[in-house]
């Protein structure tokens, strides 16, 4: 995260490779299920072998007693309608739910989140200098409505897809952050509106960031579990 | 710090299964720990191969034989895997071939190897043992000759005559940097012996044979399964953790970017067949050059990689890794995916097309997007389906068609016939014009479950 500041985020995961480097953020929707992006994988068939999910710590690299961390094999890999460049990731075993991990709630179907609703995005990535990169790092930015934010994109920002507006030149998601969330306040409850996808710049100044509209997709968020 | 295993050939989930005659000569010895069997093995002239079984009990099965065509099977058996003394199996020689105990049995020119236990043509003063391994008339090299392993010939010319087999560094040669060796050589330039890919003693590693099914990690041969410039091997030395093998390498082959699974517009996979010209990382870093080593270091130099195409500042795919990469030309940015390069579309034609989201659609396609057939909506293998012609009764859910009975948003799917895909959308596309909003706004919301968490722990903690 460019921008950032460490900070909590419950149902952000990191995603580790066969070496355990973490490569990629998803998000915790259920006990078994992690959302993320298509764009850190090679396909929809990888080999998941080696592979985890780690929660459940603040730290990038936790020390092997860290208490809370929770490392997780993923299994399967479900990508999303086409056009989502969404995956569902399932965990070996469920995820213990404590204080320290948590599941983000889905929206309803077709929701569009209210201009001005500030949300926030979270990840182990890249920060450009800007932060410490041994820890999570959030930042909080107003969701843009799509029509404002096409003025910046030509157009080019579609429906299936949301922006937000940071309140300062350079903020935003960056490598390493993909397939993290963005995750939104309703009362006391947090709900993952956007899913992080790589963009052409990070934290560039003056530009939003766009993000996959997850109310488009709860329906097949919710088959793939069910099925 | 050796194992005794070092010694063996593991076959995973095989059994090698005696012939009548070979029977009576097996030694079962139960309750064994693996490294134990390897070791009375090892020790046991007489013992070639043992068979460990994990189920019904721990047994080690002790065998006098190792796999062969005509004497002794090898089949399938998953609560047992065979290991064989590798000086029986191996296709090449270690040094000067004195523990080499294979079946070749013809010099270099082809002239047949004379009995060890036959004077005829040729007198010597040999006695076959069980020290030295004058078996039939198998190569050997009981003195140690520099020639490596040889025989007396039946030729009466002709005394003896080497048979040439090759030292294993020499048998397979490596290209490029070698990911693709699977040859034999287990020990490193130095002469250390390998640690087995399936210990973590005395060095711990991540690479765990079943962790990386692609790479072949077996025994304690080299391997190369990080894209390091040659093969390597964590060592039985606890001084030195890994060292690089040393493997001949194959005369060059001089075709450059001319395969035909090169892609330079988009990328299939993992990207490793990207031949393009983007350089610069998704966020728009341009990449530092592949034979640059500023301003960050890195081993992949174009001259030790040549088949991965490293040329100028392209975006490549070395490694393995998830896409095209680069080093950038940030000091405080190493490397970067290049995620902007598209992938290759799927070259599955859409044959039909549906109408809204597809609820009626009634054709005939019946494969998903990524060309897997359509399971058939009235039977249960390979996933149980609970949508079907029972629960679904006007959905006309017939033969393997897609359908979409659930009125799925994204458009008709059908359960796949691959096992780990239980279901998918279909190679199907949208009648061209139609567009279907796909959000409407909902005023009050409320959330109840989940999304919940402890606020004041992080502000404590922050402060």
């Amino acid at each position: 995260i460019v921008g950032g500041t460490p900070g909590n985020s419950p149902w952000t995961v990191s995603l580790r490779d066969r070496r355990g480097n973490h490569f990629c953020g998803g998000s915790l929707v259920s006990s078994k299920w992690v959302i993320s992006t298509k764009q850190c994988f090679s396909s929809c068939y990888v080999d998941l072998a080696g592979y985890t999910a780690m929660m459940g710590t603040l730290y990038k690299n936790p020390q092997d007693g860290d208490p809370g961390r929770q490392s997780i094999r993923l299994t399967k890999i479900v990508c999303g309608p086409s056009e989502s460049h969404l995956v569902m990731l399932q965990l070996e075993t469920p995820v213990e739910i404590n204080e320290r991990v948590s599941q983000i709630c889905l929206p309803p179907e077709h929701y569009i989140v209210p201009a001005g609703t500030i949300c926030e995005i979270a990840g182990w990535g890249e920060t450009k200098g800007t932060a410490d990169e041994a820890v999570l790092n959030v930042a909080q930015m107003p969701v843009l409505e799509n029509a404002d934010c096409n003025k910046y994109f030509r157009g080019r920002v579609k429906e299936n897809e949301m922006c937000t507006n940071p309140f300062h030149g350079g903020v935003g998601a960056c490598e390493r952050d993909y397939g993290g969330p963005l995750a939104c306040q309703n009362s006391d409850c947090w709900v993952l509106e956007g899913v992080i996808i790589p963009m052409r710049r990070c934290g560039h100044p003056g530009q939003p960031n766009i993000f996959i509209r997850v109310s488009v997709y709860v329906d097949w968020i919710k088959k793939v579990m069910e099925l | 710090h050796r194992s005794h295993l070092n010694d063996f050939q593991r076959s995973e989930g095989r059994e090698l299964v005696p012939n009548e005659w070979h029977k009576d000569r097996m030694q079962l010895l139960p309750g064994l720990t693996l490294e134990e069997c390897a070791k009375r093995c090892s020790q046991n002239l007489e013992c070639r191969a043992f068979n460990y079984e994990t189920r019904p009990s721990v047994t080690c099965k002790q065998l006098p034989w190792v796999r062969d065509e005509n004497t002794a099977d090898v089949k399938r058996n998953v609560n047992c895997d065979l290991y064989e003394k590798k000086d029986y199996v191996r296709r090449c020689i270690v040094g000067d071939g004195k523990t080499y105990r294979g079946k070749v049995s013809q010099t270099q020119s082809g002239l047949t190897c004379q009995q060890w236990w036959s004077k005829f043509p040729h007198d010597h003063r040999w006695t076959p043992s069980a020290e030295n391994g004058l078996e039939l008339n198998y190569c050997r090299n009981p003195d140690g000759d520099a020639i490596g392993p040889w025989c007396y010939t039946t030729e009466p010319e002709r005394r003896f005559e080497t048979c040439n087999i090759p030292r294993c560094e020499d048998e397979v040669c490596i290209t490029c940097n070698g990911e693709d060796y699977r040859g034999q050589v287990d020990h490193t330039e130095t002469g250390l012996e390998c640690q087995r890919w399936d210990q973590q003693y005395p060095h711990q590693h991540i690479y765990q044979p079943e962790k990386y099914p692609d790479k072949s990690l077996d025994d304690n041969y080299c391997r190369n399964p990080d894209a390091s410039p040659v093969p390597w091997c964590y060592t039985t030395d606890p001084k030195v953790e890994r060292q690089n093998c040393k493997i001949r390498k194959c005369e060059k082959v001089p075709l450059k970017n001319s395969r035909s699974s090169y892609t330079t517009h988009c990328f299939r996979g993992r990207g490793e067949d990207y031949r393009g010209k983007i350089n610069e990382t998704t966020s728009g870093v341009p990449c530092q050059r592949w034979d640059a080593q500023s301003p960050h270091q890195h081993p992949f130099v174009p001259q030790t990689y040549e088949c991965k195409g490293l040329e100028e500042n392209y975006c490549r795919n070395p490694d393995g890794s998830e896409a095209p990469w680069c080093f950038t030309s940030l000091s405080e940015m190493r490397t970067a995916l290049c995620l902007q390069i598209k992938r290759c579309p799927d070259d599955i034609e859409a044959e039909d097309c549906y109408h809204e989201n597809g609820k009626n659609y009634h054709g005939m396609v019946r494969k998903t997007r990524k060309g897997i057939i359509c399971q058939k909506w009235n039977v249960n293998t390979p996933h149980k389906t609970k949508i079907n012609p029972t629960t679904y009764p006007g959905a006309n859910l017939t033969e393997n068609y897609c359908r979409n009975p659930d009125a799925d948003l994204h458009g008709p799917w059908c359960y796949t016939t691959d096992p780990k895909t239980e279901f998918d959308y279909c190679a199907i596309k949208q009648c061209a014009g139609e567009f279907v909003s796909i959000i409407t706004p909902i005023k009050k919301v409320e959330f109840n479950e989940c999304g919940k968490r402890e606020e004041r722990m992080s502000h404590s903690r922050l402060r």
